[in-house]
């Protein structure tokens, strides 16, 4: 079984410091294990 | 080198041995021979396929790399859209609900963790109180094993799994990448009518000063004439994925949690339900059977979040094929299809008070995948 997410994150133009960019970035890599309630991408306020 | 080593020994004994007759010396060497010559022969044999297989494999890798083995038709994937997949999922569904005596539970489930690397500390209830396979299947997990990331600013994992393809969808059609080389469009997967962000590119104007328009038409359009022009990987082009639009794929292995939860908090505003066919989901039938993903029975959730538009597909497999919903108790898949016409059009319910749905916060409960 498989689920696939599709969803709008934030986007902001691109910054010097890319660490706090708005912008929505996974944090995970592919043939990661993932777990529930973990993180699948972040960005900042 | 065994074997001439044991031919020289016998023929030496032979020879040794002059007191009997010539005749059965032949018979009792030939005896002899015939027993390491198999054995020569099966070693052989066995070499043979091996070699045969590393080459194979090597030649996948290859492939892979260059981009262009995925897909090619496989004589497997078209045996497999032969068999009866949906009688044999619901007969796994009967036998895997069939109830185990008592002393028989741990036994059976500790057997399957171990085969799928289950985690049995984390299990919420004793071993004992799960009556049957199918039931330890969907085992809910002990209070806090799964702590939910806190920071508002993150969407979290709905699932335990792997993450077999993530990304952002930038081109016209907003193709989602099953494996490399080939991918299936977001509105196949999602449904036609689905409310994707998408915006018509103006053929005449360039992307950047292009005009940006609605796609409610194109969502009017009936599932039938979208399906009949080019079922499954019809292209939605020329519209294109709004700026911001995210995809992630996690594969669930049979040994995983196989409860779905809420990735963030949102409205879930509506539900489709696609019965489609129950091919199975492994990593080999990911890369060989074309548009898995779109060809599978599957549920998909839409809605609002704070960001704009969320959605959750939850694609069922040969073993796992019913989807439990939580929030629409009455929901049954894995039906024995009524009309051999494929395909049917997707079964769609809103939910109340429209505009707003039910309301889901990160980490809550919301479906299970069952098996059979």
């Amino acid at each position: 079984s498989t689920v696939v997410l599709v969803f709008q994150a934030p986007i902001s133009e691109p910054s010097a410091d890319k660490s706090m960019s708005a912008e929505f970035r996974f944090c995970i890599k592919k043939g990661d294990r993932v777990r529930m309630g973990e993180a699948l991408g972040r960005w900042h306020d | 080198t065994t074997f001439f080593r044991k031919v020289q020994a016998t023929e030496a004994r032979a020879s040794l041995n002059s007191g009997g007759s010539s005749s059965s010396n032949s018979s009792s060497q030939g005896s002899n021979l015939l027993l390491p010559g198999a054995t020569v022969a099966t070693i052989v044999m066995l070499g043979l396929l091996h070699a045969r297989r590393l080459y194979d494999d090597q030649k996948v890798e290859e492939a892979r790399e260059k981009g262009t083995l995925e897909f090619r038709p496989d004589a497997k994937a078209t045996f497999m859209r032969l068999l009866p997949l949906r009688s044999i999922s619901r007969f796994w569904g009967t036998l895997t609900s069939v109830e185990l005596p008592m002393w028989l539970r741990p036994y059976a489930y500790k057997g399957w963790a171990r085969a799928f690397h289950s985690n049995l500390e984390e299990v919420a209830l004793p071993l004992e109180e799960y009556a049957s396979l199918r039931e330890f299947f969907v085992r809910r997990l002990k209070e806090g094993t799964r702590p939910i990331d806190c920071n508002p600013c993150c969407l979290v994992s709905p699932v335990d799994g792997t993450v077999l393809q993530f990304g952002e969808l930038k081109k016209a059609g907003a193709m989602i990448e099953q494996v490399k080389g080939f991918s299936y469009s977001a509105s196949s997967l999602l449904g036609a009518s689905s409310l994707l962000p998408m915006a018509v590119v103006d053929d005449n104007k360039n992307e950047d000063g292009g005009q940006e328009g609605s796609t409610d038409d194109a969502n009017q359009k009936s599932w039938w004439r979208v399906s009949l022009a080019s079922p499954k990987v019809r292209d939605p082009a020329p519209a294109c994925p709004l700026k911001g639009l995210f995809y992630c794929v996690i594969y669930l292995r049979p040994g995983d949690y196989h409860r779905i939860h809420s990735p963030v908090d949102w409205n879930v505003l509506g539900r489709r339900h696609f019965s489609g066919c129950l091919f199975p989901m492994n990593e080999r039938a990911t890369r060989t059977i074309r548009n898995l993903h779109v060809e599978n029975e599957r549920i998909v959730l839409e809605g609002k979040w704070q960001e704009g538009f969320m959605a959750m597909a939850a694609i069922g497999a040969t073993n796992i094929g019913s989807i439990e919903l939580f929030i629409e108790p009455t929901l049954r898949t894995n039906r024995p299809w009524k009309k051999m016409l494929h395909p049917e059009p997707p079964e769609e319910q809103v939910y109340e008070p429209k505009g707003t749905g039910v309301f889901l916060k990160k980490g809550d409960e919301l479906a299970a995948f069952n098996m059979g």
